[in-house]
């Protein structure tokens, strides 16, 4: 089936790296970065790779959609619009297949999660952050990450994360919650409360195999003073945005996309 | 003597810790975070921290300039201005000074160096920091400095300096030269090399006492992979900095802003 992820956040944030990481593939191959003369963007642009991956034994057509430019520029007001058209456009394509006589074979484009990176600051949530989020969060399932957070200690990421909880509140902005299913068995239950209490997740991402000083080969970026490892739940929360995101929750995102976020866009196009 | 620093960068970067780390002592307090209701600036401020300090036994009168919302908006548009007001301010409370009748007693409150810092994208320079830098250079000595430079590997660092000092160089921005000495002996000769040599200094800050798993205690940043050593030059370019700004060239950075920076100001503002 079809699974379509955006990628949203300032250059430089690790998002290609991140997603590679995620599909274990080389989804975005290392940018030949613009040479200092090059003529640099002046909009956001809208890019989408596609891919057929296969996970837990299911075929996946993954398309994952890039923002560049967006947070990059000197002035970046209304910088969100182009990704909003974009989601909107592809609820447009779903309504006009779904408003065919013939609705046999409906291909499902919208986007069925939004990973935003939020700069490890240690600080709090940035101006561009909060407009982004306001103004997407009725019209794709948002999930915040905390990018590169192989920047900050323990006692950083969690007061990190209850400040960025804490203004999400504040701002009245919804970020998609991992669905808690009060008829699943106790392990699946304890899982789901585990994932939740992660979130945002702090995420480092890394293909390069590294040696770590015990002689483990593994995913991870390796400093003088030690080697991080992505898939270490000791190190960061790698391990459950996969699980939140591929493993667990995929199926759910779309279906909130299809049964929630859709429908209220629908509604209010057709009212108006 | 008097010398005044200033520093610039957008929010997170690690400023004020570095401050603190450099003259150590607590210049910044930690800053109590505003609550999620606060209202935000809503343009750049200039704030002054004083301070007396010693250094290699000479006594210090420092002022560190702070200049907080500078790229933190989402339209940054002439956030150089106010701080290039604030350095042309200075230049004619100067200039006043030197136009009196009785000069025995100037003080010289004018910014000696910026430190500028940049975000470790691990890309190129962004819109903003060219902008600034190319705003500033006559005006101010730019020591641009990659901030929370743990952040990236040894390998990462090398390219990103060297895309920097290339982006630099396309866009004819002066940043401060530690200016080498064919008289000096040997020994100061190779420093100054060596110095040079690492521009833009890759720096991490910290004024916390952590243990190393070889159980020394020393400044620095304690991850569950590691610990970053902030005086270990096999982990950050610290020790260059603060060799460069307090130790080697404070008088150079001083004489280059009066014999140089200044006295052109003071001639286009006479001519015109
Ligand atoms: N510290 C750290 N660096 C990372 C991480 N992921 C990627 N990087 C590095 O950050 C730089 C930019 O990564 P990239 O994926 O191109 O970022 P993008 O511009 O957001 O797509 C590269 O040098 C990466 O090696 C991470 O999790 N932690
Ligand atoms: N990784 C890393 N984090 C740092 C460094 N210096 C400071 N920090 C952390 O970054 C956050 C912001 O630091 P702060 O000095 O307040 O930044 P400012 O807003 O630029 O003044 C705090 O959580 C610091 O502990 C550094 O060199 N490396």
């Amino acid at each position: 089936f079809q699974f379509t992820a955006m990628v949203v956040g300032e250059s430089g944030l690790g998002k290609s790296t991140l997603v590679n990481t995620l599909f274990n593939t080389t989804l975005y191959t290392p940018k030949e970065p613009l040479p200092p003369s090059a003529e640099r963007s002046r909009t956001v642009a809208i890019e989408s790779i596609d891919a057929d991956i296969e996970e837990n034994g299911v075929r996946l057509h993954l398309t994952v959609v890039d923002t560049p430019g967006f947070g990059d520029f000197i002035n970046n007001d209304d910088s969100w619009n182009p990704i909003l058209e974009n989601i909107e456009s592809r609820f447009d394509a779903y309504l006009e297949q779904e408003n065919r006589v013939n609705r046999q074979k409906i291909t499902d484009n919208r986007v069925h999660a939004c990973l935003y990176f939020l700069q490890p600051t240690g600080h709090a949530l940035k101006q561009i952050d909060i407009e982004f989020m306001r103004k997407l969060h009725n019209k794709v399932n948002l999930i915040p990450v905390i990018a590169k957070s192989d920047t900050m200690t323990d006692e950083e990421i969690l007061d990190f994360k209850e400040r960025i909880l804490s203004d999400i509140a504040h701002h009245n902005i919804r970020i998609f919650q991992a669905p808690t299913y009060e008829n699943e068995d106790e392990e699946t239950i304890t899982e789901a409360e585990e994932i939740a209490s992660k979130i945002p997740f702090a995420v480092v991402g890394s293909v390069q195999q590294v040696n770590t000083p015990d002689g483990r080969q593994v995913r991870g970026r390796a400093y003088p003073w030690g080697v991080v490892e992505v898939d270490n739940e000791e190190h960061c929360d790698f391990v459950k945005l996969r699980q939140m995101l591929i493993r667990t929750y995929m199926e759910e995102l779309r279906e909130h996309t299809n049964n929630v976020l859709y429908e209220n866009w629908r509604s209010d196009k057709l009212v108006s």
